[in-house]
């Protein structure tokens, strides 16, 4: 039997709005130690990774562990009947072929209940070694989201650019280029943006916007996003959620061939 | 011209 209660129905609802534009099918792995989802997009250059302590939810239980096999749309779907602030549980027992979903009203005077059914799917697993990256980068999430919207408009590709000066954003297009650069030491005045960089070596990578696009989505899930880099391996864009957990995406860089 | 690599050659399959 799994159970998770969330307070909240609004990180799930921000969750499965971070993953959905890149996964349609994922494996929800329960276990006594909370939720874990890994998933590659259909294209195979990019990789979601989100992990749910139980500990830090309203409640969990979890005795054996179990893969719930889940359409993301459909799953947003039915978060869309619950209001941001219903409490949330989702539970299936062991062996189930649904899923459960109960919302509760913040008044507990309405109650929700739906049934989403669940699916086989055979996903292949990666194992991600431990990396040490050359460049990890904290900045404002909404910084981050900008950047990655305003160089989408010029052009397909952003080569991301770090060194003890800061990092620098840049794209090329048909019709013009451009350029965005946040300095690593910024004044202490209120609106600088407010950026860390731990570097032990300069990097210079290029990726794909489209991908860094769909990572955005999980803004709302956090004000800060950190950009992890080293030379020729995938970048690493992480999204705190709160104490309970993170979501992670890897993207594979463009290389001249 | 720049490649896109697939993520498969950085992960191992676990």
């Amino acid at each position: 039997m799994f159970e998770a209660t969330f307070n909240q129905a609004s990180i799930l609802k921000q969750v499965l709005e971070a993953t959905k534009d890149l996964v349609n099918d994922a494996n929800w792995d329960c276990s006594a130690e909370g939720i874990a989802l890994q998933a590659m997009d259909s294209s195979h250059v990019s990789l979601v990774s989100l992990s749910l302590r139980g500990d830090e939810l309203a409640s969990y239980r979890c005795e054996n562990q179990i893969s719930l096999g889940i359409n993301m749309n459909t799953m947003t779907k039915i978060l869309k009947c619950a209001e941001n602030n219903d409490r949330t549980i989702i539970r299936a027992d062991d062996d189930a072929d649904v899923m459960v979903f109960v919302f509760e009203s913040e008044g507990r005077d309405k109650t929700s209940k739906y049934e989403m059914k669940l699916m086989d799917i055979d996903s292949e697993h990666l194992g991600i070694p431990e990396q040490e990256y050359s460049a990890t980068v904290q900045m404002s999430s909404k910084e981050f989201s900008r950047i990655v919207r305003d160089l989408s408009t010029i052009g397909e590709n952003v080569e991301i650019t770090v060194d003890k000066e800061g990092i620098t954003f840049g794209a090329k297009g048909e019709s013009g280029s451009g350029t965005v650069s946040l300095k690593s030491n910024p004044s202490v005045d209120e609106g600088s943006s407010n950026i860390t960089i731990d570097l032990t070596d300069s990097v210079k990578l290029n990726f794909a916007l489209r991908y860094l696009t769909f990572f955005t989505k999980a803004a709302p899930l956090s004000d800060n996003v950190s950009l992890s880099l080293s030379a020729d391996v995938p970048l690493m864009v992480e999204y705190a959620i709160g104490d309970v957990g993170f979501i992670r995406y890897y993207l594979a860089p463009k290389i001249d061939d | 011209g720049e490649a896109q690599r697939s993520l498969t050659l950085f992960f191992r399959r676990a």
